[in-house]
């Protein structure tokens, strides 16, 4: 079965959309089957694969319209498929809360493809709320991008915790895949001071890759591709190369 | 009466909490009295201006305990105060939201404070649930920080269906004071294309105030103090001064 892995951190811009295209992508080119499921209603990791629109979303998977199989579609890079997401999504965030088990819903609905995937990257919003603590709920694991900036430091600790009140109680088998640092520009003292702080902090979780702040990742989306397609010699791509080796390493696949 | 600004974007990482404070602070050296108001549970608006933790909050202001006037303190920067926030505001969002007329909650609190400020900015999370709409309608105007990339524009529309929403309904008075195109670098051609793009959807909204990307903006905060405090001769904040004597011109200030 495969690996549910939710990317999440409540801080805006640390480039969660970005880390779960690209590891998607650098997966794929590694031969290993991937969905990607856009759980974040700006669908960003949806148009950021070219997505035109149309078709089932992830809402309509969620609200029991359409089966998860029928929703996902191709993405057009090799092993790499898509569960497409836009604002409609917000519905979920309404219209679920009060219904008995709601975390539970991603998790079950996404049970139906496991099968089929090696490994099922949710993308989530800027946000500690129901869409995540769906999708954590849903996780085998948790990938945290973090930006080497001051403002993402503040943030770690209220999402150790939140993933710990996961794990002590709907999903207590959630484990955290690893933390990335992301955005990270050497010519900067503040990012290595971060840098070593996140190390502490989560002494042997955090990645050997370090991703670069690189243009080329800022780029890609614009034409509907990852990266590893839009420039595949670029230090973005081999990042996210390096890590999705890394990845595979943790998980023994 | 002061003005109140509501710097708003569901995008996350685009600069809301930066300009909110350096504008702000770029305001007080101008010698306008100003408060920021933290309205996200991230609490980074509060840390970035050195708030210590201590003392009553946005939250209690919100749930009656305390009056806004209590809650306010002095930021150490001239003519700036702070109405600090921390995780605790996300029981605003939980608690309020049965209640009738929730959402003018924020606008009768800060009711109370309105005469001793000329500019009342409002730091808004990343998202258009409850909190920032409680902001919005509070609000006489909105202040949107795009990034210069490209998923930022992917959010221009559903952002501003959301502003004609309010105005249409519990804020018939709230204006667009402007769009601000933050973290702007001119060797990026995405950045240009950006430019073009947000200003043919906006004509004659968009600041002529561009910042750019500036490492001095993203260490400041680090220090608890804005960037005019941390380098007054740095390109951010000559540029967060520059937006200050455009807003004092569109205001009328
Ligand atoms: N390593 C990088 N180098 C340069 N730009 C990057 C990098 N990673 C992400 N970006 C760009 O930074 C911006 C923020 O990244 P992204 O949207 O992936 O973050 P996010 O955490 O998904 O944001 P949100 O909180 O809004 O969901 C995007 O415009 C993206 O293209
Ligand atoms: N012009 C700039 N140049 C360089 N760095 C910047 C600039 N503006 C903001 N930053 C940095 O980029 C990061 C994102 O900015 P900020 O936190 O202000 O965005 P935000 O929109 O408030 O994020 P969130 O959506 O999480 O509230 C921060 O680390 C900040 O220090
Ligand atoms: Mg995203
Ligand atoms: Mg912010």
């Amino acid at each position: 079965l495969g690996r549910i892995v939710a990317v999440v951190n409540q801080k805006g811009g640390v480039g969660k959309t970005t880390s779960a295209i690209n590891l998607g992508a650098a997966l794929g080119a590694l031969e290993r089957r991937v969905l990607i499921v856009d759980s974040d209603p700006q669908g960003n990791a949806s148009r950021g694969l070219g997505w035109d629109g149309e078709g089932p979303l992830f809402y309509d998977v969620l609200s029991g319209e359409v089966g998860a199989a029928e929703a996902t579609r191709p993405s057009g890079f090799p092993h790499l498929d898509l569960l497409p997401a836009n604002r409609e999504l917000v519905g979920a965030e309404v219209e679920f809360v009060g219904q008995e088990g709601w975390e539970r819903t991603a998790g079950e609905v996404l049970g139906a493809v496991r099968k089929n995937y090696d490994y099922i990257l949710i993308d989530c919003p800027p946000s500690l709320g129901h869409l995540t603590v769906m999708a954590l709920v849903a996780a085998t694991d948790v990938l945290v991008p973090i930006q080497c900036e001051y403002f993402a430091l503040e943030g770690v600790s209220e999402l150790a915790s939140t993933v710990a009140r996961i794990q002590g109680g709907h999903n207590p088998s959630l484990g955290i895949l690893g933390v990335l640092l992301t955005m990270y520009d050497d010519r900067i003292n503040l990012a290595r001071d971060v840098v070593r702080e996140i190390r502490r902090h989560f002494p042997d979780r955090v990645f050997d890759t370090v991703v670069p702040r690189n243009v080329r990742l800022a780029e890609a989306p614009s034409h509907g591709i990852s990266v590893l397609e839009y420039d595949i010699k670029s230090r973005g791509a081999q990042a996210y190369l390096s890590l999705a080796r890394e990845v595979l390493a943790r998980t023994r696949r």
